[in-house]
């Protein structure tokens, strides 16, 4: 574990984090992509079989059970909270599951590393995770006034995004054959997806004004 | 999970 490791994975965290005290205190999931946060229970639920197969590290399995129960409990708050779910949008969250799923899906029996059903869906699960963002992003295009803790949510799984590229070139220099052109192709591209959110984001920090994406 | 492996990752 090294610190640019151990940053992204806390940023992660936080980013998750601020997401459910958002709409655990507000009760208001307004901004929030449902599609996004369901990709993402997905992500975890296809990435994390191995926690029945190999044990890793306590903090490891730790930070597993933690992404799969948030990330599940978000998906549960929009869905069947009482109050939360009046907040929900579904007019402006009109991104279809299929239209990322599938082709991730057909790409990882292609792309992988083994042909196993555990690889195949670990692999799965890097390519979605790398779109799964796109629902949330096109929200916050559409309505472009975006209230702080949705920013910070996004910036800060940009934030996690970066750390992890960081973490991989220090591992390929300190670790003996650690290339994964998979883990790091998909990891790019995801990184990417938030390039013309952060230059907003750091326009209007630093201009010192209210986050708003152009139309 | 062998040394070198982007399994032990999050």
């Amino acid at each position: 574990m090294n610190i640019f490791r151990l940053a992204g994975d806390m940023t992660h965290l936080a980013s998750v984090l601020v997401l459910l005290l958002k709409i655990h205190t507000i009760k208001s999931c307004a901004g929030i992509s449902l599609k996004t946060q369901e990709l993402y229970a997905l992500v975890f639920a296809t990435r994390y079989l191995d926690l029945f197969t190999d044990y890793i590290s306590l903090y490891n399995t730790l930070m597993k059970l933690i992404f799969l129960v948030s990330s599940f409990s978000i998906v549960w708050y929009i869905r069947h909270h009482k109050i939360v779910r009046r907040s929900y949008d579904k007019d402006q969250d009109t991104f279809r599951h299929y239209f990322l799923v599938l082709p991730c899906f057909l790409l990882a029996l292609v792309i992988n590393e083994k042909f196993t059903v555990k690889e195949i869906m670990w692999t799965f699960s890097l390519y979605l995770e790398a779109v799964a963002i796109l629902p949330q992003l096109v929200l916050l295009q559409r309505t472009r006034n975006i209230d702080n803790l949705t920013g910070q949510y996004v910036f800060l799984l940009g934030a996690y995004r970066s750390l992890y590229i960081l973490n991989w070139i220090y591992r390929y220099f300190t670790e003996p054959h650690y290339v994964h052109w998979i883990t790091w192709i998909s990891g790019l591209v995801q990184t990417l997806l938030y390039a013309d959110f952060f230059y907003y984001y750091f326009q209007s920090w630093k201009n010192n004004v209210k986050l708003e994406l152009p139309a | 999970t062998q040394k070198g492996s982007s399994h032990d990752e999050l």
